[in-house]
């Protein structure tokens, strides 16, 4: 369901070139579960900002669901942005000004979803991720992990086909974490495809596919066997 | 050299009260190295923020060195804060206009150190936390480990007595971190007294003394005999 050929991408810094991704080819079966791990600076990042149509690759080609990304027009990318693809960032982006539960609730305004919908859903988001109480607190009134918590239940609202987690439990205690990946499994189960980027080795145990990157590169790919 | 006395912070939000610690006691010892540890939202952050002087307590007393922290005018707590602190923040907190090295400078240049010397120590400091030849970059052209990496450089600066660092290493894979913590406990060796709050239980192993937080209290503490 998304296809990586070729991926290059250089980013310019003043005169100087630098390489983050050197050439990537990959492909992710639909209902996968994907773990990419690799050094700090490796280029984990950067392949999912691609992924996720955020960023143009300098050279290759993203193909999701068959569909080469590079040729929709922005209103077209947006939509699928919108409407197939759900998104955890590294650094959480949400609106700083807005609550948790309003937070959680902007990709349902954006696909047209009725606010009396939209609101029992943010409800029982926050509640699945752990966050029963806080629905009225703004970012700067969450702790680290309840705010990557927050940024977990936005990329849930819409119900992705794709799910892309940079690092969702880099804030998290273990117990904390084990729940957000019990949730990301379940939705698996129900045919979500998901790559996800960590750090955490103790996460990727029940993972299809385990990726290993390296200076721009996929260094191996290790099948698991999932039960 | 840290004494935390019935320390209480309560929050408030519209009309609610949300009490995020509920009545600290502690003592860090000169030399000290302590982990602080426990579930999202337990407290941590909230009571580095009180250590580090950047948040005022609801009730009780923080003393630094012997002074009583709130007895101080804003001007000597500054002091305080830039000669004996150095801070890491959870979300790093790095200033986005200015490029890794110039962020690493920022307390030096509040301390009234010459340029030259400033830069061949933010130099020094960006290689020993892996990052020679990234100095230029500017943090949106860095990786979340990255930034995290430049954030302790800044902490070290100053040569800092006391070092808060609030989870130091949750963006980093298993190497870099392990990098970090030596750097650490290298620091530590030499006087500097360290609190670390850390999800990564791993990391605790060489730390004298390890707290135990939840629900806003320290549920228990234990001491580590460390080679
Ligand atoms: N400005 C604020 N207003 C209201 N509540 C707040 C505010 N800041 C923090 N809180 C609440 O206080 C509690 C403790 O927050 P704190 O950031 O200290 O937790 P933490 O232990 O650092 O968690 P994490 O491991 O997720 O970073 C949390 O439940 C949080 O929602
Ligand atoms: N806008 C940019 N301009 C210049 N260099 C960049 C830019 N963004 C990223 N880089 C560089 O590209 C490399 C890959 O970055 P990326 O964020 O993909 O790494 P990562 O694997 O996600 O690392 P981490 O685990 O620390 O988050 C890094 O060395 C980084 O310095
Ligand atoms: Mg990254
Ligand atoms: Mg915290």
């Amino acid at each position: 369901v998304i296809v990586a050929i070729e991926l290059w991408k250089i980013y310019r810094l003043g005169k100087v070139e630098y390489p983050a991704l050197r050439g990537i080819n990959m492909q992710i079966r639909r209902g996968e579960f994907v773990a990419v791990v690799g050094p700090s600076g490796s280029g984990k990042s950067t392949l999912l900002n691609l992924f996720g149509a955020l960023d143009r690759p300098t050279r290759g080609k993203v193909i999701i669901d068959g569909v080469e990304i590079s040729s929709l027009r922005s209103d077209q990318l947006a939509e699928l942005r919108n409407k197939k693809l759900g998104f955890v960032f590294q650094t959480f982006n949400l609106i700083p000004y807005m609550s948790a539960i309003d937070n959680v609730e902007v990709p349902m305004v954006a696909s047209g979803v009725s606010p009396r919908v939209r609101r029992a859903r943010a409800m029982e988001l926050l509640a699945i991720v752990g966050l029963k109480g806080f629905e009225k607190n703004r970012p700067n009134e969450l702790s680290g992990g309840q705010q990557q918590r927050v940024a977990i239940a936005r990329a849930l609202a819409n119900d992705p086909q794709i799910l892309l987690a940079d690092e969702p439990t880099g804030n998290l205690d273990s117990k904390s974490a084990a729940e957000v990946i019990e949730v990301l499994h379940n939705l698996n189960k129900k045919g979500v495809t998901i790559i996800m980027v960590t750090h955490n080795l103790n996460l990727i145990r029940h993972c299809h596919r385990v990726l290993w990157m390296k200076d721009g590169l996929v260094e191996k790919e290790v099948e698991q066997s999932v039960t």
